[in-house]
């Protein structure tokens, strides 16, 4: 099974994880 | 045969046939492999292996839709399957080595969950899996068990129990953590196998699966309650609400045995389900390197709405054996069901004349789940 997320969000948004990690309820996919 | 020598008729048996065709493939793979590492070597950047037609329509071929209520009878306990508890559906000599016994397929694809779906401390977040719990679910009638854990929601900070949450403008992932010191790995360690800028939509650098986005969402649009414009794809700057803002795209892989509930990321509105029938195929990140747009193959919902930056969507898209999709606060959401053809797609507007801001979800709030089935 797999979750996609699309969404915007504005330009200086940046993913707090790198591809291939384990992430975990709570952890940050990514920041403003 | 008659009159061919003792030779001949050994070239003919199928054993030699099939070791020399087996060792020519093995060597033609040890071939491949050399030649993509001297290339590497050399610096040079080796294309992606796709999928051809005929491999991609190959698996979904089968009646999935049809067999996913039979293999859920199978799989359901006796206890929902209005048989005798003590009894099974399965005969010992096939429930085994589907279940838990060392070596048994759900064993080898669970890994870890499986422990903990024997446990019960485990499960309620009391303490890690115990020692011999692997054992103790070889008396497990079926899988159900195991998939009931997977996405159970349980008390105690644990897999969707209540955990702290991060500061407002983060985004969480979908899945929930098993909070604490009674964290059990890897049953809520899921994968992103990739985090892409929507913006190669258009080109065909697909290695990443990027290029699914537009086909993932097809016909949905901002605005206008998301309603319905056909399966038309979606181009960047529909989705794109507001000046100055990008789109991102993210992907999270929810291994065998890794929790299968999902969490609302953020705090949004949904609006609009697209709910698309599709194949079963796996999901891993191999397969969707492999199959070019995988994700579009397969069962999906896709649940679009808007957030404080604007559009956000959520899809969960189903695979071999967790076809079905549910999402809670949509009752009239029914996946990998026969009644849909492959093609087709099923919208509902949450959006009504009593409602018309649709529905509010908070971060971390249990938004679905995928089922066994």
């Amino acid at each position: 099974s797999t979750i996609v997320l699309i969404f915007e969000a504005p330009k200086d948004f940046n993913f707090k994880l790198k591809a291939g990690q384990k992430i975990r309820f709570g952890e940050a996919l990514g920041s403003l | 045969v008659h009159t061919a020598t003792a030779r001949t008729l050994f070239w003919l048996r199928p054993l030699p046939i099939l070791l020399v065709t087996g060792s020519g493939y093995a060597g033609y793979r040890q071939y491949e492999k050399y030649r993509e590492q001297e290339l590497e070597k050399l610096g040079l950047e080796i294309p992606p292996k796709l999928a051809g037609p005929w491999e991609v329509a190959l698996p979904p071929a089968g009646p999935q839709a049809e067999a996913g209520p039979v293999e859920l009878y199978v799989q359901t306990c006796p206890e929902t399957a209005l048989l005798a508890p003590d009894s099974s559906l399965l005969p010992p000599a096939l429930r085994c080595p589907q279940t838990s016994q060392p070596g048994g397929m759900e064993a080898r694809e669970q890994g870890g969950p499986v422990q903990v779906g024997a446990n019960a401390p485990a499960v309620t977040g009391l303490g890690p899996p115990q020692p011999g719990g692997a054992a103790a679910l070889a008396a497990q009638a079926c899988v159900q068990p195991v998939y009931l854990d997977l996405r159970g929601k349980h008390e105690g900070g644990c897999r969707g129990g209540p955990a702290p949450l991060p500061q407002p403008q983060r985004v969480l992932p979908a899945q929930a953590e098993a909070a604490g010191p009674a964290r059990m790995w890897p049953a809520q360690c899921d994968q992103p196998v990739r985090w892409e800028d929507p913006e190669l939509w258009a080109g065909e650098e697909l290695r990443s699966g990027a290029g699914e986005g537009g086909h993932l969402l097809a016909g949905v649009v901002p605005g206008s309650a998301h309603l319905h414009r056909g399966p038309a794809l979606p181009s960047r700057n529909q989705l794109v609400t507001r000046e100055g803002n990008e789109l991102y795209h993210c992907v999270i892989y929810l291994a065998p045995g890794d929790y299968h509930c999902f969490h609302s990321p953020t705090d949004w509105t949904v609006s609009h389900r697209r709910h698309f029938p599709g194949s079963l195929m796996s999901v891993n990140p191999g397969m969707a390197r492999w199959i070019k747009e995988l994700f579009c193959h397969n069962e999906r919902v896709v649940l679009t709405g808007d957030w404080k930056h604007g559009f956000f969507s959520l899809t969960a898209v189903g695979a071999t054996n967790v076809g079905s999709i549910r999402i809670y606060f949509d009752r009239d959401l029914h996946t990998n069901s026969p009644r849909y053809s492959k093609g087709s797609y099923n919208d509902f507007s949450f959006v009504t004349h009593t409602n018309k801001e649709g529905i509010p979800m908070r971060k971390g709030e249990h938004l679905g789940e995928f089922n066994l089935g």
